[in-house]
C-alpha cells in the first residue's frame, strides 16, 4: 500500500485485505478502519500525513508494553512454565530461551515435563546438549507435575538462576490435559511460593483466530503472564496477537524467527507491524 | 446457528417474492462475517460469495422459510459442494508397493499422521506398511518415528549418510524387496519460503514417484493456508490433504480455503493425539462447524 492522503474505497479495500490477511481478524479490522476514518474526518491526520504511517503507529502503540522480556525472580530460581498447543514450538523455545539466557549470563536449567509425546525428552535432550545447559528430565510416561518439582528443587540446590519447564502440547478444550497443567503449577507452587515467576504461551504464527481462544482459556486457568509467537521467518504475520493484548492485556516478549538456537528474539513492535505491511 | 443473527435483518424484507441482490446483501455480509471469523481466507470468502450471490439471486422465495434461512441454506449447500465428495480412497500400486509422501509446514502433524496412517491401513486393509524416517534436520524426529512404529508395529526404515531424496528411493526399494504393500515417507517440516527445502522434498518426489502426495495442514491454521498451500501445489502435484487436530475447536475454515485453492479432496482427519485418531473427512459435518 503507497503512502495516501484520502481515505477511498480503494484505500480501504486494499487496507482492509491486508489486515485480514495478517489474521487481524474482521471485528478488530473492521474497528480500526472506523477509528481511522473517524480520526480523518476529525482532522486528527495532519494534511498531507501519510495516512499509513499514522496506523503504523497506533497499532504499534498498542502492541508496545512496558514489559522485561522475562519476569526476573529478586532472588533464587526465576521459573519459566512453557505451555501452547500441539506442535506450536514450545520444545524449540525453550532451547532458544535458554541459549540466550546462558549468553547473557544466565545459568539456566531445562525440565523435560513433557512425558507424554512420543521422544519429546530425546528432542530436549538433543537441544540441552547443544545449548549446553542442563537438563532436569524422568521417565517416558511418569508424572509431568514431578518432573517440574524436580528441576526446580535441582536448580535451587545446584544454583541455577533460571529453571525452563517444557510441557506436552495440549488443546485448550481438552479439560482433563488443563487440569493436568494446573495440577503442576500448584506442585511447583508448593517447592517455590511465587512460582512460577513467568507463564510464556506459545503460538504458532500460522495460527488463525483460533489463538485468541487459545490465550483465553490458557490465561483462564493456568495463568499466562506472556506470549510467544514462533514461525514468524515464514509468512504469516500473527495479527492476533492485537487482538490477545486488547482483550487479555497479554504482550508478546519474544517471536521465533527459525528453527535454530539463535532464532529467538526480544519483541519489537515496530518491525512487527512493518512486516504486516510489508 | 447463523439464520439467527439474519432475522432481525431480514424481517424489513418480508413482503418480498424472490432472492434480489437488495434483500440477501446483509445476509451475505453476515456470511462473510462468520466465513472471515472461522478464518477461511479472504479470497476463498470473496470468490465463494460471489457464487453464492449468482446461485441465489432469482430464486423464488420458499413459503414457510425466511429469506434469511433461504439464504444460509443455499451458503449451506455451496459449502458442501464445494467441500466436495468423501473420498478416502488412496491409489493402490499396480504392482510393486504404493508410495505416500506427507509435506506440510514445521509443526502440523506429519510424524504423527505417518504412524496413524500406517495403523489405519495395517488395520483396515491389511496391508504391510513401511515408514521411512526421512526428517534429517528436527533432533529426534527419527527416535519419534520409531517410537511411534513400534507402537503400530510396523518397521521403520532409516540409513545413515544419506539425504532425504535419496533415502526415500533406498526405502522404496527396500521395500520392494521386502514385500511391503506401502511406503509412507515421513518428510522434515518446511516453509514454502525456504527455497532449497522445497526443492529438496520437490526431489523426493522425482525420486520416489508417490501414488499419493498429501500435504498435512493443521486446522486451526489461519490466513496464511493459502499462501503455503499454494505454494506447496505448485511445488509437488498434491492429491489430497489431511487436516489435523480437528479435536480441538478451531472453527476450521482451513478446509474452504484448501479444497478452492489446491482444489484436491482432504482425504482423513486427525481426531487425536492417539495412534487410532485419524477419520475419513464427512464435509457434512464439518459446514456447520465452519459457519458457526
Ligand atoms: N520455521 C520455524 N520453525 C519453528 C519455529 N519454532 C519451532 N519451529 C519448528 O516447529 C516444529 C515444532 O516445534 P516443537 O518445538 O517440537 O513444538 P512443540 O510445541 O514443542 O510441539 P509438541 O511438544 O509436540 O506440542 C519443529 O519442526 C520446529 O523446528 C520458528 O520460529 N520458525
Ligand atoms: N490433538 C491432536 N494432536 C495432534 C494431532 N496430530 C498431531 N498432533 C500433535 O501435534 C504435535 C505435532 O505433531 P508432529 O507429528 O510432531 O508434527 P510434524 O508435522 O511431524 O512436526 P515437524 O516434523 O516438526 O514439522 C504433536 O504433539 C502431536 O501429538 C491431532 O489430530 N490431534
Ligand atoms: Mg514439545
Ligand atoms: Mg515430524
Amino acid at each position: 500500500i503507497g503512502a495516501r492522503r484520502t481515505i477511498d474505497a480503494a484505500f480501504l479495500r486494499e487496507l482492509e485485505d491486508t489486515l485480514l490477511a495478517a489474521d487481524i481478524g474482521v471485528a478488530k479490522t473492521e474497528e480500526i478502519l472506523a477509528d481511522l476514518q473517524r480520526r480523518y474526518r476529525a482532522g486528527e491526520v495532519a494534511e498531507g500525513e501519510d495516512l499509513l504511517r499514522f496506523l503504523k503507529a497506533s497499532l504499534r502503540a498498542e502492541l508496545a508494553a512496558e514489559e522485561q522480556e522475562l519476569r526476573f525472580a529478586a532472588q533464587g530460581p526465576t521459573v519459566v512454565l512453557v505451555v501452547g498447543v500441539n506442535g506450536a514450538g514450545k520444545t524449540t523455545t525453550v532451547a532458544k530461551l535458554a541459549h540466550r539466557l546462558r549468553a547473557i549470563g544466565r545459568r539456566p536449567l531445562v525440565a523435560a515435563a513433557d512425558t507424554y509425546r512420543a521422544a519429546a525428552i530425546e528432542q530436549l535432550s538433543v537441544w540441552a546438549q547443544r545449548a549446553r545447559v542442563e537438563i532436569v528430565k524422568g521417565e517416558p510416561g511418569g508424572d509431568a507435575a514431578a518432573v517440574a518439582y524436580d528441576a526446580v528443587a535441582a536448580a535451587q540446590a545446584r544454583g541455577c538462576d533460571t529453571v525452563l519447564i517444557d510441557t506436552a502440547g495440549r488443546l485448550h478444550n481438552k479439560e482433563h490435559l488443563m487440569r493436568e497443567l494446573e495440577k503442576m503449577r500448584r506442585v511447583i507452587q508448593k517447592r517455590l511460593p511465587e512460582a512460577p515467576h513467568d507463564v510464556l504461551l506459545v503460538l504458532d504464527a500460522t495460527a488463525g483466530q483460533n489463538a485468541v481462544q487459545q490465550a483465553k482459556v490458557f490465561k483462564e486457568i493456568i495463568g499466562v503472564t506472556g506470549l510467544v509467537i514462533t514461525k514468524l521467518d515464514g509468512t504469516a504475520k500473527g495479527g492476533v496477537a492485537i487482538t490477545v493484548k486488547r482483550e487479555l492485556g497479554l504482550t508478546v516478549r519474544y517471536i521465533g524467527v527459525g528453527e535454530g538456537l539463535d532464532d529467538l528474539q526480544p519483541f519489537d513492535p515496530d518491525a512487527f507491524v512493518e512486516a504486516i505491511f510489508a | 446457528f447463523i439464520s439467527e443473527r439474519f432475522a432481525s435483518v431480514f424481517e424489513r424484507f418480508r413482503k418480498q417474492q424472490n432472492l434480489t441482490a437488495d434483500n440477501i446483501r446483509e445476509g451475505l455480509k453476515e456470511v462473510r462475517r462468520a466465513l472471515l471469523e472461522a478464518d477461511v481466507a479472504v479470497e476463498v470468502v470473496r470468490e465463494f460469495l460471489q457464487r453464492v450471490e449468482s446461485k441465489a439471486i432469482g430464486q423464488q422465495l420458499i413459503a414457510g422459510v425466511t429469506p434469511a434461512q433461504q439464504i444460509v441454506q443455499v451458503v449451506h449447500d455451496e459449502l458442501i459442494a464445494l467441500m466436495g465428495e468423501p473420498d478416502s480412497e488412496l491409489p493402490w500400486a499396480s504392482a510393486g508397493p504404493t508410495v505416500i509422501l506427507l509435506a506440510g509446514l514445521q509443526g502440523s502433524g506429519k510424524t504423527t499422521t505417518a504412524a496413524k496412517l500406517a495403523h489405519l491401513l495395517q488395520r483396515q486393509h491389511q496391508k504391510r506398511v513401511l515408514l521411512v524416517a526421512a526428517d534429517l534436520q528436527r533432533p529426534a524426529a527419527i527416535e519419534q518415528l520409531k517410537t511411534l512404529g513400534q507402537q503400530v508395529g510396523c518397521p521403520v526404515f532409516h540409513r545413515e549418510g544419506l539425504r532425504p531424496p535419496e533415502l526415500c528411493a533406498q526405502a522404496v526399494a527396500a521395500a520392494r524387496q521386502g514385500g511391503q504393500d506401502v511406503v509412507i515417507l515421513d518428510t522434515a517440516g518446511r516453509l514454502h519460503v525456504d527455497e532449497a527445502l522445497m526443492s529438496e522434498v520437490a526431489e523426493v518426489h522425482a525420486r520416489t514417484q508417490p501414488h499419493a502426495t498429501l500435504l498435512v495442514v493443521d486446522a486451526m491454521t489461519g490466513q496464511d493456508a493459502v499462501n503455503s498451500s499454494k505454494a506447496f501445489h505448485q511445488r509437488l502435484p498434491l492429491t489430497g490433504v489431511i487436516v489435523t487436530k480437528l479435536d480441538g475447536d478451531a472453527r476450521g475454515g482451513v478446509i474452504v480455503s484448501l479444497r478452492h485453492v489446491v482444489g484436491r479432496p482432504i482425504k482423513f482427519v486427525g481426531v487425536s493425539e492417539k495412534l487410532d485418531g485419524l477419520q475419513p473427512f464427512h464435509p457434512d459435518r464439518y459446514a456447520r462447524r465452519i459457519l458457526g
